[in-house]
């Protein structure tokens, strides 16, 4: 199964996160 | 019969009629490709009209009995295991699919069959969670993550796939009623009412003090403060609607009933939520936001100016822990259940199938948060078909029956959930559903 987030945030937002990387429920995924 | 056997001569010659019915199948063939070609599909204005085949592989795999088969593991994986085989049997699939037993709530033992360890739970305090604005749904791989240009989400390097394909268009009427609502994201000064119980708060009362100036970079007391706002609030006479304020004065003071500890409740988090994190309410009250950050409503998918639209996909995988969670403070306005395929969605599906997330059953949940439209997507699979959403009773994904046609969807809102905030809230990291077997 998968989830697809999709939201509106400002330009300068940060994934900090890639693609292929192991994540766990809480982890940090991207900040403003 | 032995001497005729061994005696009868036996004589080759050539069968014309593979000759004719290789003459056969040649003209057909011939035939069917002069009609495709001629074939134009035109509009009632006489324009064409191109009719997307879609690849092959879609069609082989769409003819399979996808969702038969997902309901068939789903019911298999129901049956009730004898206890002293659980242990064992639930190892050989964590060793199988690489589970951490170690994280989980409760001793193999409990789980009375592979669907119920399936979506277990986990310890208390296992998963620590960021304070970051974005935090992880899910255990899971990052499959692909970007901005979004032009409505278009990439599902690999080089596949995309519409934004309204996968989170399904406005009915024009939800678009027209949404700008009548909120024509410029006006906001509404502290007129505005959260009825609790029958008892009506303004927005000033309810936020404290300040609350109904919106200057922006207002001080925002601590949410506790609020909450204590709220319960002090509880016991004073409340303002309420120009109706009954008539019948106070004919009554003198109206008795005040105490809303119940779980409303307070409630309304101090939902308060919080709008204070703390700056959701704006339901009509657009975002205190300390300036005017152009505050948004009423989630549902018009392209971003202001200073803004960009982001996604992210997230794979769980057999073996990963299948209930998701809250990744941010937000409010969850609406849920759209496509009723579509199940086609696995594991790495190697996503990058050969092109659309598979617009193809699969899926719900989107459409909502708002501090930056304005937030949305998240749970996506089924061949062997997780159920997607359970904690906060909707009434959402049955993985039906029996006719399959509406593609792009369709049935829509719940969720306004009933929280007057003042027209959704339902959800908290950094609260656990919001899963994925079932089946």
């Amino acid at each position: 199964s998968t989830i697809v987030l999709v939201f509106e945030a400002p330009d300068d937002f940060e994934f900090t996160v890639r693609a292929g990387q192991k994540v766990k429920v809480g982890q940090k995924m991207g900040d403003v | 019969i032995i001497a005729s056997w061994n005696e009868t001569p036996i004589k080759w010659y050539p069968l014309p009629i593979a000759v004719g019915a290789l003459l056969l199948v040649a003209i057909q063939y011939r035939k069917k490709v002069r009609q495709a070609q001629k074939e134009v599909h035109v509009d009632e204005h006489g324009i064409e009209v191109v009719k997307l085949k879609g690849p092959w592989h879609v069609h082989v795999l769409g003819a399979l009995p996808l969702r038969n088969l997902s309901r068939l593991w789903g019911y298999v994986n129901s049956f009730e295991l004898p206890v002293w085989f659980r242990p064992y049997g639930f190892k050989f699939y964590a060793f199988a699919f690489g589970c951490n037993l170690d994280e989980i709530e409760q001793d193999l033992t409990a789980y009375r069959s592979l669907g119920e360890f399936f979506y277990r739970k986990l310890k208390p305090g296992v998963r620590p969670v960021d304070d970051a604005v974005l935090v992880s749904p899910a255990d899971g791989t990052i499959l692909h993550l970007g901005t979004i240009t032009d409505s278009k989400v990439e599902q690999v390097k080089g596949i995309t796939y519409s934004l309204d394909a996968l989170l399904g268009v406005d009915r024009p009427s939800t678009v027209k009623a949404i700008v009548e609502h909120n024509p410029d994201m006006e906001v509404v000064d502290d007129q505005e009412f959260a009825n609790v119980n029958g008892i009506e708060y303004t927005l000033g009362q309810l936020l404290g003090g300040n609350g109904g100036n919106s200057s922006p970079g207002s001080a925002t007391p601590s949410p506790s403060a609020s909450s204590d706002r709220v319960s002090s609030l509880a016991s004073s006479p409340p303002m309420s609607s120009s109706t009954s304020a008539k019948k106070n004065e004919d009554e003198g003071d109206a008795s005040v009933v105490e809303p119940n500890a779980s409303i307070q409740d409630t309304l101090a988090r939902d308060v919080s939520l709008v204070k703390q994190v700056g959701i704006s309410t339901a009509k657009g009250f975002a205190p300390g936001k300036p005017k152009h950050e505050r948004r009423g409503s989630s549902y018009i998918k392209n971003a202001r100016p200073g803004h960009s639209l982001f996604f992210s996909v997230i794979y769980l995988a057999p073996g990963d822990y299948h209930r998701f969670h809250s990744p941010t403070a937000w409010v969850v306005e609406k849920r759209r259940h496509f009723v579509g395929e199940l086609f696995s969605v594991s790495p190697w599906m996503a990058k050969r199938l092109e659309g598979l997330f617009v193809l699969n059953e899926r719900v989107s949940l459409l909502g708002r948060w501090r930056y304005g439209f937030f949305g998240m997507v749970p996506v089924g699979a061949t062997n997780v078909g159920s997607i359970v959403v904690n906060f909707d009773q009434n959402l049955r994904t993985n039906v029996r029956g006719r399959k509406p046609p593609p792009g369709t969807y049935n829509e719940a809102v969720y306004s009933s959930a929280s007057k003042l905030l027209n959704g339902q809230p959800l908290t950094h990291a609260q656990e919001m559903g899963g994925f079932k077997l089946g």
